[in-house]
């Protein structure tokens, strides 16, 4: 059974896509076949992934056009790691999704056809709860909300998450938080505790992993590597593979 | 003649709302009047300042509904800052603006009616170029963008330019963008130093003034204070005084 996550906060900044390609690669390389969705116009996973589209069909098509879920897939040189690539055409998919049928269903529809080839599917999203994330979350089984540990990203968890309850009322009952995962966590200051403790007291399920703040995971995306690839021993690289033994081990039914 | 500035970048969490809390701040310090405009539904710069709306008209009014700009101003506190708040209504407003005759103009319209009792307007975005994003570029003179001295923000200043210039072209030919901003710079990484340079060979109109990282700077909104209220010896403090000079002193004609 193919487990779709998604990983999504309208917050910007807050690792989401550092997230994406992280779990991804430490999930692959523990023997799962994954596939990475970049769901985001910046098209920031493809990037940070060293990929280069050219003209082949991209994420755009699969929402918009008549591409299939084979179609727009492509190898990332990561082994059981693959990728549907994100283009600059799909900024315009917001607008132009506005005036299509079952709009909020398109990406639950295109995942259809081909989607029990690979054991999980990842989707990073844009910073905004526009159609593209909605798309994300209606097709989605989980999301992970990364949350920066500082206090304007604490601010949004609130709003995000009524939105999730939206999502899951009206569009996909099947949708379950996850949970919050905690980010560039700096020892150093009193800030991020106070911000830890505090998304804990209010978000139980938020995982027990924790991303501290590294400036290696600031590099890894200019040499097209995920952390593990690019420094293996560096504590970021091991908190990624923390986090997908606890994301393997349990599914919280919150 | 009032000057609307207005603080946008698509790439998420890169100091678009510290920029327009500390930069208005600063310029009101110095004898301006200013308008800081939250035109971002997770009202950072409304919470940033500890400013409390209530069921009071905000934003998406002034957008979206019959309030004029005087209905929807309260003071911050500060001398000489006033802001028109946020509320989580503005969310909406991105799909209900789709549907409105001169969509994009709304806040061109909005700001007609008494902008001229300020000297300067500021104007915080949300990381995306949805209508909110683009009805504040239509109402603007000068465009910052904030860009973090990190490689994933790099990749999306060229497709956030473009998209400045189609909005000069189409919307509002007055658009001038006065420059990238570098933020969150760590003179102790390589990385930062390659981004700064990188930034300022393609764009030869970057501020000379440099934000550096600064925990002081993350605390500073969690008690609803610009830096300078709150620590007014700080690097970042100075920081974002030199900012207000320079844009005081001068504006690029690019
Ligand atoms: N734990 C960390 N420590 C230090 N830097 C980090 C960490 N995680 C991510 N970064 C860096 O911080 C920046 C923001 O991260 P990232 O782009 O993954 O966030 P995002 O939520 O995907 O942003 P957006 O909202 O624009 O999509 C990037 O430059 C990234 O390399
Ligand atoms: N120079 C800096 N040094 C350290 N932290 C900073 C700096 N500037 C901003 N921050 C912190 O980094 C986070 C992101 O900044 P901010 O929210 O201003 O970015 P933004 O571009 O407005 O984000 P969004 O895209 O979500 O609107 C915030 O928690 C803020 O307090
Ligand atoms: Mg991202
Ligand atoms: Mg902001």
């Amino acid at each position: 059974m193919t487990r779709t996550i998604v990983i999504a906060n309208q917050k910007g900044g807050v690792g989401k896509t550092t997230t994406a390609i992280n779990l991804g690669d430490a999930l692959a390389r523990r023997g799962n076949k994954v596939l990475l969705i970049d769901c985001d116009p910046q098209a920031n996973a493809t990037a940070g992934l060293g990929i280069s589209v050219g003209d082949r069909p991209s994420t755009y098509d699969l929402l918009l056009g008549d591409a299939s879920l084979s179609d727009v897939t492509m190898p990332t040189g990561f082994d059981r790691l693959s990728i549907v690539p994100a283009t600059s055409d799909l900024a315009g998919a917001e607008v132009e999704l506005t005036a299509v049928m079952a709009r909020e269903s398109r990406m639950t529809q295109a995942l259809e056809g081909g989607i029990e080839a690979y054991d999980i599917v990842i989707i990073d999203c844009p910073p905004s709860v526009g159609l593209l994330t909605i798309n994300a979350l209606t097709a989605a089984d989980e999301v992970i909300v990364p949350v920066q540990c500082e206090y304007l990203a604490l601010e949004g968890l609130g709003q995000f998450t009524s939105t999730l309850e939206l999502v899951r009322r009206n569009l996909n009952q099947k949708l379950r938080m996850r949970g919050p995962l905690l980010t560039m966590y700096d020892r150093r200051t009193t800030l991020s505790q106070q911000v830890a403790d505090e998304v804990r007291s209010h978000f139980p399920e938020t995982f027990q992993t924790v991303i501290a703040r590294s400036v290696r995971l600031g590099e890894a995306p200019s040499h097209g590597l995920p952390i593990h690839a690019y420094d293996p021993r560096s504590p970021a690289s091991a908190a990624y593979d923390a986090l997908a033994e606890e994301v393997l081990g349990t599914v919280t039914t919150v």
